[in-house]
């Protein structure tokens, strides 16, 4: 499967029927519609409400050849079928039919219902596949209608916009998107990458580049699919690495890819059996020592040796005192500590071990 | 030896169209050739025509046989296969 980004920031779409072909009775238009979209909303949080007037979501319309603005053309019986847009705004998740096509209920023509299956997976942000037995596969294949016809890949590939069904039966609480601005954000994990800071939360991450106002928020998933969701910890070590961690695995990441053989063991680096999870890490690139946080307690790494620093672990309250028992992130900026705990942020001066300034998580993020 | 009969030669000049309208719209044919001369062998098409081959699962030969030619005219959705 393919997608493009962003998906919709939003589960619950809406959807309008600009025209109806007339092939088809416009009951059977409305079901295979209805249905076609049920095809995705069965696999994911999304909701789909038919509007009748004003802009939907999704703007439905059969057309020919050249029409309106759209910057595609039909092109006559078989050939392009129909055509849909990505999420966004403006012509973003429209989809059209070519009402050239003879449409049809069954498959005795084109079935609406598979086509329209298809272009809403457009529509929704998934690209072409070259899985055969996809349904976003370019060509059209006649399906048997009793037929489920999405394949694994096609569910895959939704999943990996949207993720899946909830595991309560209220399906609209599904995986919550975080949002910048939320007052109460926390943050799984923070680390700088060259010349960027990104913040990890679910299956999300925020970016910013130095000096930089703009934002950007994606997915995990899209830098490094082989990387889990719900991230505990990340730094960027003095050779241009990034280390993650989870549990007790720890990627690392070189020039964004993932490097081959791992995860690994985080034992490896020298913290002892009963350590399970890191909960924040920051390297100083002064020192080039790195700070990992476990509960109350912080080791010390030295990213010369390779090797924790003797006299370790030390309770974080006496060493940096004022931030609190835990910490939940933590990265460097232009000589400070950046620690975050809960919804506050706590700007540090390492060499004065004092806190210079206590500030909202997200003002990184120019809410 | 005796020139293509008139048909088969107005056939392939056909199949060729068809293959560059698809490549086109489907695999930015036009858009890159704009900006790349296109070298004398048509190593652009070729090479367009094997990442077509290959998105398709065919054997990836560069040139406009028959099973690429059919794949070419399979109904199909309008969205482009690639530069999305």
């Amino acid at each position: 499967y393919g997608y493009t980004l962003p998906g919709w920031r939003k589960y619950n779409l809406t959807y309008r029927i600009m025209n109806y072909t007339p092939d088809m009775a416009r009951a059977d238009v409305d079901e295979a519609i209805q249905k076609a979209l049920e095809v995705w909303s069965k696999v994911t949080p999304l909701t789909f409400t038919k509007i009748f007037k004003g802009i939907a979501d999704i703007m439905i319309a059969f057309r020919t050849r050249v029409h309106g603005r759209c910057p595609r053309y039909f092109d006559g019986p078989l050939g392009v079928l129909g055509h849909a847009f990505p999420p966004g705004l403006g012509l973003g998740g429209d989809t059209h039919f070519d009402e050239d096509e003879n449409w049809t209920k069954d498959t005795a023509g084109f079935s609406l219902f598979l086509v329209a299956a298809h272009e809403f997976g457009h529509a929704l942000g998934l690209s072409h596949s070259n899985d055969q037995t996809a349904l976003m596969f370019p060509n059209y294949v006649s399906l048997d209608p009793s037929k489920y016809p999405l394949s694994q890949d096609d569910i895959d590939g939704i999943q990996s916009i949207y993720g899946g069904l909830p595991t309560t039966p209220s399906k609209p609480k599904g995986p919550k998107i975080p949002h910048a601005c939320d007052p109460d954000l926390t943050f799984d994990a923070i680390t700088n990458i060259r010349r960027e800071v990104m913040f990890f939360k679910g299956r999300h991450l925020w970016r910013i580049y130095h000096d930089i106002t703009d934002v950007e928020f994606e997915l995990i998933a899209s830098f490094w699919p082989s990387l889990p969701a719900d991230l505990q910890a990340a730094y960027e070590n003095p050779r241009d690495k990034i280390l993650v961690f989870k549990d007790e695995n720890f990627w690392m990441i070189g020039a964004y890819n993932v490097l081959p053989r791992y995860p690994r063991s985080i034992h490896i680096l020298g913290f002892p059996r009963y350590v399970k999870k890191i909960d924040a890490a920051v390297c100083d690139q002064d020192t080039r020592k790195t700070y990992f946080f476990v509960g109350i307690w912080c080791w010390r790494y030295d990213e010369m040796t390779r090797t924790m620093d003797r006299g370790y672990p030390q309770r974080i309250v006496r060493h940096f005192p004022g931030i609190g028992l835990r910490v939940d992130a933590a990265f460097q900026h232009k000589g400070f500590f950046y620690f975050f705990r809960g919804s506050k942020q706590f700007e540090y001066d390492i060499k004065a071990k004092s806190i210079t300034r206590i500030m909202r998580t997200n003002t990184w993020f120019q809410c | 030896s005796s020139a293509l009969p008139a048909d088969q030669k107005m056939e392939n000049e056909e199949n060729m169209q068809l293959a560059q309208a698809y490549l086109n719209q489907f695999y930015s044919l036009e858009i890159e050739g704009s900006h790349l001369v296109q070298s004398k062998n048509g190593s652009l098409l070729d090479g367009k025509i094997r990442e077509m081959q290959a998105f398709f699962g065919l054997t990836v030969t560069g040139t406009l046989d028959s099973n690429t030619l059919e794949i070419m005219k399979t109904p199909r959705c309008g969205v482009p296969d690639v530069g999305q």
